[in-house]
């Protein structure tokens, strides 16, 4: 099972029209392993990526390179995921 | 042990494996025998059957009306959505004037876990996961993205021709099973009036085109029913939704599912995508289940009231 330890979802927002077409390109960046759950659309619409562990460094430094805004919106996908398997099991009792 | 007895005691505030829910349709279909059935339009690539349950208070081959759930496989609140809605059929009807007076007149099919293998992966193995699970020759990475595998702009802007990524379009239109399952059965009834595919998460209703920038020839109709069906979501509890036609809306997506129906002369063709709160994308919280249903079924009574009204 994959347990998503230390896995974080980003939340970008694209400010202009460069930044804008770089997130559309998200996905083939296969460097950082990104899975992209929520694509770019349109300036000021954010963007949400899972990164894992191993690719965050250098992913936050692309991001600051060129200058993006984000915050963390998941800061711990396997805290949720480990509450969610409770929750169910919990439930399912 | 631990299992409900009825679909009365259900726990439709908890997401649920692929085992409960099927035991939950054939509770339902046992509970309404003379209203509910269970029909298996296919196999998936594993061998899961595709369950479609159908509401119909009688009457051969009425204007129908399809809702799917579940397409992409780790968007567990549509599943969790679409078992509310089935409760929510058969405990209106007869009681609400406007779902009694469609049931009268037109049938009902809801396609809750319409990615099984997707969904079991979910649950056993990787809860992130989208596609299918049928393996692709020459690569490690198995799974088609069930919502770019249409006939309609098949192989455009918009999806991957790469069997990693997580919109690969698969081979050929119609490749996968649970999509060519659909395609049988939509053709095979030639009396759908309505389809609704639904997603989640970016608080959006969206109708045609996607592979396209060509405006569908019922735009107007379909942008004021979108307006209207959003208006009633939004009344419940605030939720705020964008609506449109999908290219303009999200970005260029072709081999879409509602863009194939729209081009079948299903004219209302629409695909949602569910409550986000921000905070939690595909891992809502189980307490945001009802409210998310609830909302939705507000907007989905809209849609199938229309469609209901105005016949074509």
């Amino acid at each position: 099972r994959e347990t998503f330890e230390g896995h974080q979802v980003l939340r970008i927002v694209p400010k202009n029209g460069v930044q804008l077409s770089l997130l559309r390109n998200l996905e083939e960046m296969m460097e950082f392993e990104l899975d992209v759950w929520k694509g770019a659309t349109r300036l000021s619409s954010p963007v949400d990526v899972r990164v894992p562990p191993h690719t965050m460094q250098a992913f936050k430094s692309f991001l600051e390179t060129n200058e993006f805004e984000y915050s963390i919106m998941i800061e711990d996908i396997k805290a949720i995921l480990d509450a969610e398997r409770k929750q169910m099991e919990f439930a399912a009792r | 042990l631990g299992q409900p007895r009825n679909t009365d005691s259900f726990d439709y505030a908890n997401y649920h494996t692929l085992s409960e829910i099927y035991s939950f349709q054939d509770m339902l279909v046992a509970e309404n025998p003379d209203f509910v059935s269970k029909i298996v339009i296919g196999q998936s690539y594993e061998g899961r059957p595709l369950n479609v349950l159908k509401f119909s208070t009688g009457g051969s081959n009425r204007p129908a009306i399809w809702i799917d759930t579940g397409i992409h496989a780790r968007e567990w609140i549509t599943q969790a959505s679409g078992l509310w809605f089935a409760k929510k059929i058969v405990t209106d009807y007869g009681k609400d004037p406007a779902i009694t007076a469609i049931l009268n007149n037109m049938d009902i099919f809801l396609e809750i876990a319409t990615n099984p293998d997707g969904y079991y992966f979910t649950h056993v193995s990787n809860r992130m996961w989208r596609k299918t699970r049928k393996p692709n020759p020459g690569y490690s990475c198995p799974g088609v993205d069930p919502n770019r595998n249409w006939d309609a702009g098949f192989g455009l802007g918009g999806s991957s021709g790469y069997p990693c990524s997580e919109t690969y379009r698969g081979p050929s239109p119609h490749s996968e099973s649970e999509v060519r399952s659909i395609v049988e059965f939509v053709q095979s009834h030639g009396n759908i009036k309505a389809f609704i595919s639904i997603h989640a998460y970016s608080q959006m209703l969206l109708y045609p085109y996607g592979y396209t920038t060509a405006s569908a020839k019922d735009e107007a109709e379909l942008y004021a029913l979108a307006q209207k069906a959003v208006n009633s979501l939004t009344s419940m509890y605030g939720t705020r939704y964008t609506y449109g036609n999908i290219i303009d809306t999200i970005y260029q997506a072709s081999g879409g599912t509602v863009d194939w129906t729209y081009n079948q002369g299903i004219k209302y063709s629409y695909t949602y995508e569910l409550r986000d709160t921000g905070y939690y994308g595909f891992l809502l919280p189980p307490n945001q289940i009802i409210p998310t249903a609830q909302e939705t079924w507000s907007s989905l009574m809209v849609l199938m009231d229309h469609a209901y009204k105005n016949p074509y």
